[in-house]
């Protein structure tokens, strides 16, 4: 799980059965004591692995967005909730946006892009190096630096400064700082339920490799049978760099949803699978 | 698919503020100890944290 604190922004992303919109009216108080007032909300998710195992007010989509809409602040009156499908059942995109103002783009620069993946069924030989040694006698740090080390995550983005750490007995989070731009992965590794997330902003007027390259490293780490991406941006272009980046390493294009938010822009969700599925 | 297991998918959340600061810190003023308790209500802890000029970014437990 992440945290990112910039001076008007925040985002919290947590797995498990971590009850994350909890966080809000903690958050919102203390924003208020420095002065700042909440003009945007987003909140997004897959589809559970175990759906049954989450708490209130994570039980369902419905009661998520009940709870969001009792939390935020009256003056955020344009809201939306959406499911956006996919022809694979186990992987829907949930949005939620409110937002104080209906006009597109207010709070987010244009040309920005944030990019969420999630990998399911990862290549198992790849999976296994995100498991400790018994005993290692390492600390979670020390055991975090050789795995993004072992497993290509830190060629992802060779710039970056990393800040890593591996669970005991297996598991893995790690988040990069490149500037004002952060990404961020997380690996649970075990068979039957392995999943692999890798989340980064970038900008559209970025040299147009970078987008592609990134991605593609980040799907080698982990060579998953099934993935996902979303892409939350002004505009529609930056999609179709996706499957022009994954189909050559041999994923198929699956399924393509779009829809628009206030605020917020686009947000376009893709399914690919591996071609043998 | 295992009957139960490590619930990988994230829940992710994002909020935007507006105001005025001229120090322009922010958020980054917030006493660590505050987060502490943010993320106590959604059951998760700090286990390692780097930042820069930018922002501050935290691995958490779970």
């Amino acid at each position: 799980s992440s945290l990112f604190v910039y001076p008007t922004k925040i985002i919290i992303k947590t797995c498990g059965t971590t009850q994350l919109l909890k966080s809000i009216r903690p958050l919102l108080n203390y924003a208020c004591d420095l002065g700042l007032i909440l003009c945007g909300c987003r909140y997004t998710r897959g589809s559970f692995i175990f759906p049954n195992s989450q708490p209130y007010p994570h039980t369902s989509f419905r009661e998520e967005v009940m709870y969001l809409e009792e939390s935020l602040p009256s003056h955020l009156c344009y809201r939306k909730a959406t499911v956006m499908p996919s022809k694979l059942s186990s992987h829907s995109w949930h949005v939620f946006t409110a937002s104080d103002d209906e006009e597109s783009h207010s709070h987010m620069p244009e040309e920005s892009y944030t990019i969420e993946v999630c990998m399911t069924e990862l290549d198992h030989v790849l999976a296994r190096k995100f498991f400790r040694r018994p005993n290692d006698g390492k600390s979670g740090d020390s055991a975090g630096k050789e795995m993004t080390e072992i497993t290509g995550i830190g060629e992802i983005n060779p710039n970056a400064i990393i800040c890593d750490f591996a669970f005991d007995p297996c598991g893995y989070s790690m988040n990069s700082l490149d500037g004002d731009r952060y990404s961020t992965i997380h690996v649970t590794p075990e068979d039957g339920f392995s999943y692999a997330s890798f989340e980064c902003v970038g900008s559209i007027y970025d040299h147009r490799n970078n987008l592609v390259e990134v991605l593609k490293k980040a799907a080698l780490v982990f060579r998953p049978a099934t993935m996902s991406v979303s892409i939350t941006c002004a505009e529609h272009e930056v999609w179709t760099r996706v499957a022009a980046a994954l189909e050559p390493l041999g994923w198929k294009c699956r399924s393509c949803a779009v829809d628009e938010f206030p605020t917020i822009g686009n947000v376009i969700f893709q399914t690919f699978t591996t071609r043998r599925k | 698919m295992a009957v139960s297991g490590f619930e990988g998918f994230e829940k992710r959340l994002e909020l935007q503020f507006s105001g005025d600061d001229p120090a322009g810190l922010g958020l980054r003023q917030l006493e660590f100890e505050s987060l502490e308790k943010v993320l106590h209500a959604v059951q998760c802890t700090v286990v390692s944290a780097v930042g820069n000029q930018y922002f501050d970014s935290y691995v958490l437990s779970e």
